[in-house]
């Protein structure tokens, strides 16, 4: 009956009573931290004219506004001294795990998407969107393939006057690494374990898009609708975000940059694991 | 060097665009699939010749090393099934690493041991019905066993002895509401 929070010393997740992520909790100080999974409709076009083509594998072109997938989660919470963990499932077909690990600064979200449905004839392009008190003014900073943060400004190119006739689509970056927006007080950041398109939209919010399908080609090449299959459904993904929230100011030792950047190492060159069960014959004398 | 040659030759072809963006046909992707696969199962015979090298393993098929292809889905046959299981942690960083491992198993009590014969800090976590329900996961894994890698050397690896016990604890430290 009570809300729900997890974490560790260093930072706590809580969520509210439709079991969405509501606040985050750093070093003492909360922040509204809302994330959700949304959706867009591919635009179905006429790709003889250049500015009405379909959405497709090489063009993302949303009709109309982002929706909502649902109002409220159904969760599950597991705490124990390792890890504590939300299990949100947002519909039939959009599941997440949210955890903190013991001793860890960032918090992990596992999501799942898939199969997305068309029996609606629609096309569908899933995001998964953070929204903050972030004052970011215009601003957010992507990756390039891993290296350097580049700063991108809404609406905005450095070396020629924008006419933006595509407000979503038309501020979309590529997201190999990280993206992240700050203001004077605070920085958030989402690292991603795949490529994928991201935006900030309005000031305060991140998003990226995790799975898609669509129903059209967009005569840009590939001659296919990105409408794949396997074992006669949609496709399924699962991935995981990794999110930090915290000071933004530059004199703290180590930065969240700097954290940001070691975290970004480990989780893209994680540790392998190899197991070894010898049929049940390895005794804790062989080992 | 053949089989290390096998995954370079691949990884070359998946420089191209059309491979690093999705933007191939689907019959493509599928033959990138499988050219990927290929490349890991060869890489694979001498990561498992290595790893018997160094843990002093007869190379006699009763004591092969492998990794869980399928942990994206939290499915491993070898975890699963298995009574007692060696995991070892093999640590690409050049610096130490602390990471978090995650085992798919069935539903029970485990004791994980580090290579000094201590006792890890482990926990149980239920995988979530949306991955168990998948239509195509072939598991008997319900849950995930997840403890930490200490210190893992950089380049260098850890080995760590998780055993199946008999009855589950009801001091268990899992709180669920």
């Amino acid at each position: 009956e009570d809300n729900v929070s997890i974490g560790n010393e260093h930072v706590s997740v809580n969520f509210d009573e439709n079991g969405f992520m509501s606040s985050i909790t750093v070093h003492g100080e909360t922040h509204s931290l809302k994330q959700n999974f949304l959706y867009y409709d591919g635009a179905l076009g006429n790709n003889e004219e250049f500015r009405n083509r379909s959405s497709g594998a090489y063009i993302f072109r949303p009709n109309g506004t982002e929706k909502a997938v649902t109002d409220v989660v159904e969760i599950q919470v597991v705490k124990s001294d390792v890890v504590q963990e939300v299990h949100q499932i947002f519909n039939e077909w959009i599941s997440q795990v949210i955890r903190v690990y013991a001793g860890q600064e960032h918090v992990e979200l596992e999501w799942l998407v898939g199969p997305i449905p068309i029996d609606d004839g629609v096309g569908k392009e899933i995001i998964s969107r953070f929204e903050s008190d972030i004052k970011s003014d215009g601003a957010f900073w992507t990756d390039s393939n891993g290296r350097e943060m580049l700063r991108r400004v809404r609406n905005y190119r450095e070396t020629w006057n924008l006419d933006l006739v595509e407000p979503v689509s038309g501020n979309y970056y590529p997201v190999t690494a990280k993206i992240a927006i700050e203001d004077d007080q605070s920085r958030l950041a989402v690292l991603n374990d795949r490529a994928q398109g991201g935006s900030s939209l309005v000031d305060g919010q991140l998003e990226l898009m995790v799975h898609r399908r669509l129903l059209r080609d967009d005569a840009f090449g590939v001659g296919e609708a990105l409408n794949e299959t396997q074992y006669g459904a949609g496709l399924v993904a699962r991935g995981k975000h990794w999110l930090f929230f915290g000071s933004s100011q530059k004199d703290v030792s180590p930065t969240l940059q700097a954290k940001e950047r070691f975290l970004q190492n480990k989780v893209l060159l994680p540790s392998w694991p190899f197991v070894n069960s010898a049929d049940n014959l390895l005794t804790l004398d062989d080992f | 060097e053949a089989h290390l040659t096998a995954l370079r030759d691949v990884m070359g072809v998946m420089q191209h665009h059309d491979a690093i963006t999705g933007t191939e046909k689907q019959h493509v992707a599928d033959d990138y699939a499988r050219m990927l696969y290929e490349g890991f199962e060869a890489c694979s015979a001498n990561i498992r010749s290595v790893l018997n090298q160094l843990s002093g393993y007869r190379e006699d098929g009763k004591f092969d090393w492998s990794y869980c292809k399928q942990a994206n889905i939290s499915a491993c046959a070898t975890t699963e099934n298995a009574d007692n299981t060696v995991v070892l942690l093999y640590n690409p960083l050049g610096y130490g690493s602390n990471d978090y491992v995650r085992l798919p198993v069935k539903d029970g009590q485990y004791s994980v041991l580090n290579d000094r014969g201590q006792t890890v800090p482990s926990t149980l976590v239920p995988i979530p019905s949306s991955v168990i329900d998948l239509p195509f996961r072939e598991s008997e894994a319900t849950h995930e066993l997840v403890f930490q890698g200490e210190q893992v050397p950089p380049v260098g690896y850890k080995t760590y002895y998780v055993s199946k016990e008999e009855s589950r604890d009801s001091s268990s430290t899992e709180m669920r509401q």
